[in-house]
């Protein structure tokens, strides 16, 4: 049988040793390995590459740790705003979407606008009616509100910063 | 941001890759990360991709496709078409970040030029790795 495997990312930064408590890291480390069995469990019972990474990136999404779905980081509007793509590398279809809000998991709906539209790349308002034709809810601004998230932003609201989720200021950059 | 990249039981290989962007974000401004080429890329005769980092280099570089071209045009590795990316490359180009990427036999690679990235994988073989920092 051929080799099969699933790898997963959280994001990378400016994540140096001793500035996580040990708790931090260990919660850090069990939400990557829940992500990580769930989506090997896919390929381990023959399925496919494509749910296997859209598995564990919907893990990835509901925890508040990761700067995706729900733990994603404020804008300068104090608004979340979100982007996915998935891409299958047996046919080279792919799906994207961009300038999202109050979607859960916004890889699901890179996926639907793969295989539900003929289009690649749908973003903001139009990306946000599609998915409302497809029944997607909506959650409320509260479910992606985090407290270490929020002290991120209000540490660097008021200036032209913008800045990685895990890294340090980052300085504003305009061309 | 976070992303998943897997090789399937048949060979097939699929990329995902999800984020919230920058903190502090304005004017509508779009990282790599839902752009097809940039931070995601998947092709069964290379490999599936999945960045994370500065996006604007991401973007410039167009890093996941790079990687694909390295191994596909120059017959270099996964393991090196990823380094040479990441770490030659964008550096190259003042850009800080990492990936994941698998390639159609399961073969892994995760290079980083940061600090640290949350990463993990597990393979058929019975290799598995969580890690964070460098």
């Amino acid at each position: 049988m051929k080799k099969y495997s699933l790898v997963i990312h959280g994001g990378a930064g400016t994540l140096v040793k001793g500035l996580m408590t040990p708790e931090k890291e260990e919660q850090y480390k069990s939400a990557l390995n829940e992500a990580l069995e769930k989506g090997y469990a896919i390929l381990e019972n023959s399925g496919s590459a494509m749910d296997a990474v859209e598995v564990a990136v919907n893990h990835l999404e509901d925890s508040p740790l990761f700067n995706a779905g729900k733990g994603s980081v404020f804008t300068n509007d104090g608004t979340h705003e979100m982007d996915a793509a998935i891409m299958d590398g047996k046919t080279l279809d792919a799906g994207a979407v961009s300038l999202i809000t109050g979607i859960k998991n916004p890889i699901s709906l890179a996926r639907d606008i793969m295989e539900k539209t003929d289009h690649v790349f749908l973003a903001g308002e139009g990306a946000m009616r599609f998915a409302k034709s497809l029944d997607y809810t909506l959650e409320a601004p509260e479910y992606f509100y985090d407290e270490h998230r929020y002290q991120q932003w209000q540490n660097i609201k008021d200036s032209d910063k913008f800045q990685l989720d895990h890294s340090m200021k980052k300085e504003g950059k305009f061309g | 941001t976070v992303g998943a990249v897997a090789c399937d039981q048949n060979g097939n290989v699929a990329a995902a890759t999800s984020t919230g962007g920058m903190t502090n974000k304005r004017w509508g401004r779009v990282g790599d990360s839902p752009m097809i080429g940039s931070g995601t890329y998947a092709n069964n005769k290379t490999c599936a991709v999945s960045c994370t980092g500065s996006g604007e280099y991401f973007i410039r570089g167009v890093v996941a496709y790079d990687v694909s071209c390295l191994m596909e045009y120059k017959g270099m590795s996964l393991e090196e078409a990823a380094s040479e990316v990441i770490n030659k490359r964008v550096l190259e180009i003042g850009g800080d970040g990492g990936l994941i990427a698998v390639d159609a036999e399961g073969n892994i690679a995760m290079p980083f030029n940061t600090e640290g990235m949350y990463r993990a994988f597990k393979t058929s073989k019975g290799e598995k790795e969580i890690g964070i920092y460098r």
